[in-house]
């Protein structure tokens, strides 16, 4: 068994935040 | 790059290292650009397990910024590749089956007792390292959901058209051909050949595209309980416009349709048990219709039949039976109409139901869709990946 050491929660956005983030990005470059 | 060394199967740790800078034509191969008929041939949803072996990597080099950024750029193209395809049956199938597939792994290879009870030793040994990523599960789960709605959109509208005519109009009974209600004869005969009309499918039509459906979704690798789910809420569709169609066309209100349609629902029930698909609940979605077409041929007489009807019809509300009662119309000059007594006869029966108000079923209705964890048997160390996907860029370790 693999020992068992606490992992780091990544933080993680929303479906609906990352959206939002992706069409800013794609605003940003045209 | 890599000094190219042939190394046993038994040296891999089943991760595939990559550059930060080749994430972008990672995404694009295994994602953007990618049709299910290139990894056909391959281990069921492969995409999924090769970005998992990614992610397993950049986690064991301790990079967490790497890990966030190509789960994000991931979904991201996923959820493109669903916008630009959201009439593709088998695009969305595909990305139904990797993205729950995904979400599978991150779920088996966790570290999380509770999802490793069915792992090999050798699958406990590669569980992620450092980091735990519960959110970003929560976000695939998200997705899985939506596509999973897509995948009954794309579906539904496909077979929306053919129910009426495959389950109601079609004469699949040969001897039965041509027994219609007086004054409805020619009716279904006359719409085929009209120009413009609308197209007239059979029932095998309609059966033949369940299969189809059924067949795609198996060849993807998406997991039978889900592919139970789409059959039960196209089974359920199948039903209420059925039933609304009889519950406002006299012309179908008829013996002969109610012997049309016990055949139909018999068909159809036999293509679940052909299919493995029968304890998927989605026979039970048949049973108002089941009853309706019972209802039409059983005798509508005496007290006795009264109390037969109700106790037969529990599927059907009293305003739908009283409907169906009061439409039905006889074959023949022999065959009576149902007298207004024996409907009075049915409405004046207790109700020990809980009817709904309305008299139409809501053919939009959705059960609520579950995707219970499915753990593989694959070894990820033993995951071959066909040169004909070009990644060549990715290096085994």
């Amino acid at each position: 068994r693999p020992p068992s050491r606490p992992r780091i929660l990544l933080k993680a956005p929303t479906l609906a935040e990352m959206e939002e983030m992706n069409i800013s990005e794609e605003e940003e470059s045209p | 790059r890599q000094v190219t060394v042939q190394r046993k199967e038994k040296d891999f740790e089943g991760m595939l290292e990559y550059h930060k800078e080749d994430e972008a034509l990672l995404v694009k191969t295994l994602v953007t650009d990618i049709r299910p008929s290139t990894v056909s041939a391959t281990v069921p949803c492969l995409p999924a397990y090769i970005l998992f072996m990614c992610i397993r990597h950049a986690d064991y080099i301790n990079d967490d910024s790497k890990v966030e950024s190509l789960l994000t750029a991931t979904i991201n193209a996923v959820k493109k590749v669903l916008k630009k395809n959201n009439e593709d049956f088998e695009m969305t199938s595909f990305w139904l089956a990797n993205t729950s597939r995904l979400l599978h792994c991150l779920k088996q290879y966790s570290g999380d007792e509770a999802f490793m009870t069915q792992n090999t030793s050798k699958q406990n040994e590669h569980c992620l390292k450092n980091f735990d990523l519960a959110e970003y599960r929560q976000v695939l789960s998200d997705l899985s959901i939506q596509i999973y709605q897509q995948l009954i959109k794309v579906a539904e509208a496909t077979i929306q058209p053919m129910i009426v005519s495959a389950m109601l109009e079609s004469e699949s009974i040969p001897s039965l051909a041509g027994v219609k209600p007086m004054g409805y004869r020619h009716r279904s005969s006359s719409m085929d050949t009209d120009a413009g009309g609308p197209a007239s499918y059979t029932l095998q039509a309609l059966i033949r595209q369940l299969g189809q459906f059924h067949a795609v979704m198996q060849e993807h690798g998406l997991d039978p309980e889900i592919t139970g789910q789409v059959v039960r809420q196209l089974f359920h569709c199948i039903n209420a416009v059925t039933l609304n169609n009889l519950l406002l066309r006299k012309d179908v209100c008829s013996w002969s349709t109610g012997m049309q349609l016990r055949y139909n629902t018999s068909q159809m029930e036999e293509w679940l048990r052909a299919n493995n698909l029968y304890q998927s609940k989605a026979a039970a979605t048949l049973e108002p219709v089941i009853q309706a077409a019972q209802l039409l041929q059983v005798k509508k007489k005496t007290t006795q039949d009264a109390e037969a009807i109700c106790s037969l019809c529990t599927a059907l509300s009293t305003q739908q039976i009283v409907k169906i009662l009061n439409l039905y119309t006889p074959l023949n000059e022999f065959e009576e109409r149902v007298t207004v007594s024996f409907i009075r006869n049915i409405q004046n029966r207790p109700q020990q139901r809980s009817d709904p108000p309305q008299l139409l079923m809501d053919t939009k209705h959705t059960f609520p869709v579950l995707f219970p964890y499915t753990p593989s048997a694959l070894s990820l160390e033993t995951l071959h990946i066909p040169a004909s996907l070009c990644l060549d860029f990715l290096n085994r370790v």
